[in-house]
């Protein structure tokens, strides 16, 4: 036998070619491509002596332990089995080309010359999953105990969800003990649901979603895990967890009523024991955006800005005061507030109150005082007082032909401070007066 | 003072009683200024022996009780450039301000007096009053006197002191009045202290000069510093705020 080295492509001949190939020969060349291929072979020549069923000289290809053809003469003879272009393809990776030769080459007497024969083979991808469909239909043991994934060269098997591939690269072991789910919505089974669940089963669906957002669970029908009647879930059970918390164990044929979880986290615990014929659980979860309260003024001076229809997780408001009004937060004198609704549909901190600007005592006026020209005493917002000087002994400075009770004037303003309309928060002077004594030196005597 | 009379309380609320070297007069000036004559501080003919203390009393007519209403502390002294300690015939420039540590609180006994702006206060014959607490008829005064004086022409004044063969300096920034004829006049302890002048037209008080020199007291005429020339060094000093 001759052996072809283990490539992609080559070609086989017969011995001489293309000068006639020499009488009495056999020989079997094994074509040999990498595993995970086939091979493919073509003649494209082909000239050997035609005989009935290629009796003296032929070529027999074989593969696979069957025999593709036995093969002779020429195109256009009418004696003989020429392949012409026929393709022959081997199930393996291996293909057997047998030469086969007698001892004389003659025709009526005359010796006749045949050039042999020219053939070229190459590699071709084996489809091992498409054979593992028709060995299933064959064998009871198929290549990949759950799913088949072919690819140039080779395959490669991978299990259903809950599954673990196993080391021998081919069976299929449940295997759920850290199911993660993150989208928003979805289904979530038992192993084989609505077949019979596996035995021994320690499974895990975490359910993880965005923060803001909270889950809903829906039970589908059938619902049917092994229960007892007298004692609760001995054997299976279906543990359901919130937030790190219980919320309910099941069991049984009767399935549970609609979950809102209040959470965006939730973990399902399956627990089976060696024995049982159930058909499983099956659910459907939802997640629904968390919303906070609407917000809602203390007090008739507090504004909250561009007021939404619904505020839902990451959302803000802002609250200010009307004009003249201080944002408190307890005793808190604030310059701003925003409230942020966090992820469980609470505001992250409470509305403020407007309280009404406190200007304070007025500042004292050296040489002359104030009254009130609003309520004595109420130094809020909008409150007026008018400063005046110690008359005759001094007298306000003013400017700009104001009079001293325009300049006197002060305004309890929204910023929380006492303002002359013209000269700001700047205190009136009270400037001494010369030359007017009350009581001048009067000389009677003439 | 010579040949005044006693005066009541608020006739001369802007009288100050100073005490420097010997009793001294002087004027208030807004709320914290008072206006002296720079003498009373650096006295001519006088060897300075370290600084004196600068007593300073307000608001009364009677010097028991004056001393009684508490000194003024003094912050700043202010003598004007012109003034000429060392030449004893000159007097030049004398004028002084001394600023209060705090500012008074006026009221009827205590009021400032207003300063001249312009020259029709120095007309000839117009009656003005002097004040002090000086001497009077070689006696030390109790209370506060005054008299009334009229502005003398100038050319009078100068022909008096030629006459008494006085190198004096008589200048621009003084003027005089009284007469030889009166026996009043201002007298040793009234320096300091203001001529002080009504006026009709605006209705109140001018101080239009300060008492600072004279050839003895009541025979002839007193000097005084002619205050509508320093105007403008006073409010400098006082830094005038708006």
């Amino acid at each position: 036998s001759v052996f072809t080295p283990r490539k992609l492509y080559g070609e086989v001949t017969s011995p001489l070619y293309p000068k006639p190939y020499p009488d009495n020969f056999e020989t079997t060349t094994v074509i040999t491509v990498p595993t995970g291929y086939r091979v493919k072979l073509v003649f494209r020549q082909f000239d050997l002596e035609p005989s009935e069923g290629c009796f003296y000289d032929y070529v027999k290809i074989s593969a696979d332990k069957k025999t593709l053809g036995r093969f002779c003469g020429q195109l256009g003879s009418p004696l003989g089995n020429p392949p012409g272009r026929k393709e022959f393809m081997s199930q393996g990776n291996k293909m057997l080309l047998t030469f086969h030769t007698d001892f004389s080459n003659e025709e009526n007497g005359t010796i006749m010359f045949y050039k042999g024969f020219l053939a070229y083979y190459q590699a071709v991808d084996l489809d091992e999953c498409a054979s593992q469909l028709n060995l299933v239909e064959e064998s009871p043991q198929p290549l990949c105990q759950h799913l088949c994934h072919n690819y140039v060269g080779g395959y490669f098997c991978s299990c259903r969800p809950g599954y673990e591939l196993q080391k021998d690269r081919h069976s299929c072991q449940a295997e759920c003990s850290s199911e993660l789910f993150t989208e928003p919505s979805g289904y979530i089974s038992s192993l084989e649901y609505p077949r019979p669940y596996p035995p021994d089963l320690r499974c895990n669906y975490s359910i993880r979603v965005e923060r803001g957002l909270t889950l809903q669970l829906k039970f589908l029908e059938p619902f049917e895990i092994d229960d007892h009647e007298q004692v609760h879930c001995p054997y299976d059970q279906l543990q359901i967890y919130a937030n790190k918390r219980n919320i309910g164990e099941f069991c049984g044929k009767q399935r549970p009523e609609p979950i809102d979880t209040s959470s965006n986290s939730v973990d399902l615990l399956f627990f089976t024991d060696e024995s049982g014929d159930s058909q499983g659980w099956k659910l459907h979860y939802t997640s629904r955006i968390i919303k906070c309260p609407q917000p809602k003024a203390l007090d008739s001076f507090t504004i909250i800005q561009d007021l939404q229809p619904q505020y839902e997780f990451r959302d803000y408001f802002i609250a200010t005061c009307k004009q003249g009004y201080q944002l408190m937060e307890g005793k808190q004198a604030l310059l701003s507030f925003t409230a942020v609704c966090q992820d469980d549909g609470t505001w992250h901190r409470a509305m403020p109150r407007c309280k009404i600007k406190d200007c304070g005592q007025p500042r004292s006026l050296p040489n002359g005082a104030f009254n009130y020209t609003t309520t004595t005493g109420v130094n809020t917002y909008q409150a007026r007082i008018q400063y005046y000087c110690h008359e005759p002994y001094y007298k306000m400075q003013t400017r700009d032909g104001r009079s001293k009770s325009e300049r006197g004037q002060y305004i309890c303003t929204a910023q929380g401070t006492w303002k002359n309309e013209l000269a700001g928060e700047k205190m009136p002077r009270c400037l001494p007066v010369c030359g007017k004594p009350v009581n001048p030196v009067e000389q009677k005597q003439r | 003072i010579v040949g005044g009379q006693k005066a009541k309380l608020g006739n001369f609320p802007w009288q100050a009683f100073t005490n420097i070297h010997g009793r001294g007069g002087g004027a208030l000036l807004g709320d914290r200024w008072i206006l002296t004559a720079a003498h009373t501080l650096y006295p001519k003919e006088y060897e300075a022996q370290g600084n004196a203390t600068v007593d300073v009393f307000l608001g009364h007519v009677n010097v028991e009780e004056i001393t009684k209403l508490a000194n003024h502390p003094v912050r700043r002294v202010s003598i004007h450039p012109d003034y000429r300690q060392e030449e004893s015939h000159n007097f030049e420039g004398d004028i002084a301000l001394l600023e209060l540590e705090n500012s008074v609180t006026l009221g009827p006994n205590l009021l400032p007096i207003c300063l001249p702006d312009n020259e029709t206060f120095y007309d000839q014959g117009l009656m003005g009053y002097v004040s002090g607490f000086g001497i009077t008829e070689e006696r030390l005064s109790h209370n506060l006197r005054f008299v009334r004086l009229p502005v003398a022409k100038r050319e009078d004044c100068e022909r008096w002191l030629r006459k008494k063969n006085r190198k004096d300096v008589f200048s621009e920034n003084m003027f005089c009045s009284g007469d030889p004829t009166l026996k009043q006049d201002a007298c040793q302890g009234d320096s300091g202290g203001v001529f002080a002048v009504r006026d009709e037209k605006n209705d109140r008080w001018v101080a239009t000069g300060i008492i600072s020199w004279g050839i003895g007291c009541s025979r002839g005429y007193g000097f005084y510093t002619k205050l509508l020339n320093y105007v403008d060094w006073i409010k400098k000093e006082m830094e005038e705020e708006d």
